[in-house]
């Protein structure tokens, strides 16, 4: 069967979101399964922390520009939250 | 700052590389750790020497994977660094992610610019939100490396934290044992009574200094930027009693109490500071109030109470004749001069929260104008 690459690549720009925003924002475990609901309160709040802190337009959504800084190197001491 | 405040109680720090990346040689490798904490040296009170064994304040490792502080490395790209914030054990200590191509320039992933972000958070500084700032998350690889500098949000945040580094003196820097004096307070762009302490042209910019700051005011843009004095020039002091620019040399001369530092761009210029006597004032002169360069008669003139000298650039020497009353020469001018400037072929002096705009073609003050009538008050 043909892979669909749309699909695939919205399911790995997820997981690279959920990622970033467990790793430098602070996203609690038990909101992980909210990730893929877009109008899910918690992560698009924690979206738009994430925009705001790095200067980015705050839309709440993974637009290109979010998902272009997220993948850019950077240091791996979290943005917010408490420091393990 | 990290929660709770983590910071070093004590001002001189110890370091120790682990081990090397093979991306470098070792003396690159060392190079970049010690460039990167003088970087934080130059603007605190924080002083650091290298050691060789045993533990160190901060440790420096590079590393792969997991490796021990179950905060595993990524592989190649995405999380470059990571650092612990002041304190004991691992607290104050360095990593580096060997999976990625260390280099000295930009062409790989620049050592120099991920040292000196992780060692702010060795020293307590969390991460900033100003893109322009060394403590923004994300990797910006300067193209210009040559002439990096600490944002003035990067410096802020360390000397909330440490302070300003020991200010210079005649008598040579602060000991450990002195008390830092006291801040002066952040002056106000439109307080109807500011007064400068110097005034000098940078490259087609002017510099007004104040205590610890100046405006940087370019024609280019209507507003001025204002910064500290240590966040470009770390060695200079506060409080300037005087300055000028040699324009055909690229060289700004500022003047402190008897001594003078020479700068071009960000860099103080080795050598200095030297004696202002070394210029051929006499022994009774003990500071310079005010400085200026008129680029057509390549002179400089000195304002020192109520009196003048005349220096001339190209022999180098004060000119015969000289000290003269201003008053004479400049006819208008009778008031005790603060800082001065050349700029458009009229000279600019400042006395308190008055300026004087003078014709020296005509000898006579054009305009009297408020001293911060260049910052858009």
């Amino acid at each position: 069967y043909p892979v669909d690459r749309a699909a695939e690549d919205k399911d790995s720009n997820m997981d690279l979101l959920q990622q970033y925003l467990e790793n430098y924002y602070d996203l609690a475990k038990d909101v992980k399964q909210f990730v893929r609901r877009r109008d899910s309160g918690p992560v698009v709040k924690k979206i738009r922390e994430m925009q705001k802190f790095l200067g980015l337009e705050v839309t709440g959504k993974l637009d290109p520009d979010t998902l272009a800084m997220i993948r850019k190197p950077r240091c791996g001491v979290p943005d917010v939250g408490q420091f393990t | 700052t990290f929660p709770g405040l983590p910071k070093w109680r004590k001002t001189h720090l110890t370091y120790r590389i682990v081990n090397y990346t093979l991306d470098l040689p070792r003396e690159a490798v060392d190079s970049a750790f010690e460039k990167a904490l003088k970087a934080w040296e130059e603007v605190t009170p924080l002083t650091f020497s290298k050691i060789y064994e045993g533990e160190a304040d901060i440790m420096i490792f590079f590393a792969v994977r997991e490796h021990g502080d179950f905060i595993p490395f990524d592989g190649p790209g995405n999380i470059l660094g990571h650092a612990y914030a002041p304190g004991p054990g691992i607290n104050g200590d360095a990593h580096f992610d060997d999976d990625e191509q260390w280099t000295k320039d930009t062409s790989g992933t620049n050592l120099f610019l991920v040292a000196a972000h992780e060692f702010g958070h060795s020293l307590g500084l969390y991460h900033s939100a100003d893109p322009t700032a060394l403590m923004y998350p994300v990797y910006n690889p300067r193209t210009d490396l040559t002439r990096f500098r600490l944002a003035q949000d990067d410096v802020n945040g360390v000397q909330s934290l440490y302070g300003p580094p020991p200010m210079s003196s005649p008598d040579g820097p602060a000991g450990p044992t002195e008390s830092v004096p006291p801040e002066p307070g952040t002056p106000a762009t439109c307080d109807p009574a500011l007064s400068f302490d110097a005034v000098s042209s940078l490259r087609g910019e002017i510099l007004f200094f104040k205590d610890r700051h100046f405006w940087r005011k370019s024609l280019r843009t209507p507003e001025p930027g204002f910064y500290l004095i240590s966040s470009f020039w770390p060695s200079l002091p506060s409080g300037l009693d005087a300055a000028y620019e040699e324009t055909s040399k690229d060289i700004v001369f500022t003047f402190k109490g008897n001594q003078f530092w020479a700068i071009r761009g960000t860099e103080v210029q080795a050598g200095y500071p030297k004696g202002i006597h070394t210029l051929g004032f006499p022994p009774s002169v003990t500071k310079i109030d005010a400085a200026l360069f008129d680029k057509e008669k390549e002179k400089t003139y000195f304002f020192v109470e109520d009196k003048y000298w005349r220096f001339d650039e190209k022999t180098q020497s004060v000119e015969p004749d000289f000290p003269k009353k201003i008053a004479d020469d400049f006819p208008g001018v009778d008031s005790k001069v603060d800082a001065a400037f050349e700029a458009f072929g009229f000279y600019y002096f400042f006395s308190g929260s008055s300026q004087l705009e003078f014709d020296p073609n005509a000898k006579k003050v054009t305009h009297v104008l408020k001293t911060n009538s260049w910052l858009n008050c």
